[in-house]
């Protein structure tokens, strides 16, 4: 299960 | 943040401040390929569409307009700017990019974290950036001599993935459940396809001579 994570970088 | 990603960001911004630079100081966009601007700055469109849906943080949203203002102002001076677009090689910058911008989003419809607009567009501009040197590499090995700010504008935009590729084994050592595995293999692929220039690069460096690629 793929945990959705923040787009954090650029 | 880590010191790697740090890095990595700082190079790249270091990398668009040299081609500003450049054209503004010369005047001339000689040797820098147009396409590659494109490609660019369609990545950066493309990948910052949560510029005002998800916060992360100052630095994070300032860094995303920075990244899409200098794309299209380099995009604008050299398709506009009547001293700039007429020292544009036009005629050696033939690059198809087209078929890389069809190939990159087809693969963003077929290979993505979860099929939603923002994840397809944000997969199609993690492949699009990986290829968006291609055009600029094959502009340098027909132009012949590299003037040294384009050749550290590419040493510099090529560094910079690879900071993150550093910046990505820190956060897989350091946080469970760390996985970027599309932005990870397209990082490896995208500092992969400088490895030729990285070494005509040093070359130049070690023996201070002129920046040549092969034909």
């Amino acid at each position: 299960e793929v945990v959705e994570q923040p787009k954090d970088e650029l | 943040m880590n010191i790697f990603r740090l890095a990595g960001d700082m190079t790249h911004l270091l990398s668009i401040i040299v081609l500003l630079l450049k054209i503004y100081a010369t005047k001339s966009c000689s040797g820098v390929s147009r396409k590659t601007q494109e490609l660019y700055a369609i990545v950066f469109l493309a990948r910052y569409l949560d510029l005002f849906t998800d916060f992360i943080s100052v630095y994070n949203s300032f860094m995303k307009v920075v990244f899409i203002a200098s794309s299209l102002a380099i995009v604008w001076c050299m398709r506009v700017h009547p001293m700039v677009r007429r020292s544009y090689d036009k005629e050696l910058d033939t690059f198809r990019h087209y078929f890389l911008i069809a190939a990159c989003f087809l693969l963003a419809l077929v290979l993505h974290e979860k099929f939603t607009f923002q994840e397809v567009f944000w997969a199609f501009s993690i492949y699009l950036e990986a290829v968006a040197i291609l055009p600029q590499l094959v502009l340098l090995q027909r132009s012949g001599n590299v003037d040294n700010l384009t050749g550290q504008y590419v040493f510099f935009l090529g560094a910079y993935r690879g900071f993150y590729i550093l910046n990505w084994i820190y956060r897989y050592l350091t946080e469970p459940r760390f996985t970027r595995w599309i932005a990870c293999v397209s990082g490896v692929v995208q500092t992969a396809l400088y490895a030729d220039f990285f070494y005509y690069y040093f070359i130049s460096w070690k023996n201070n001579s002129k920046l040549k690629l092969p034909a």
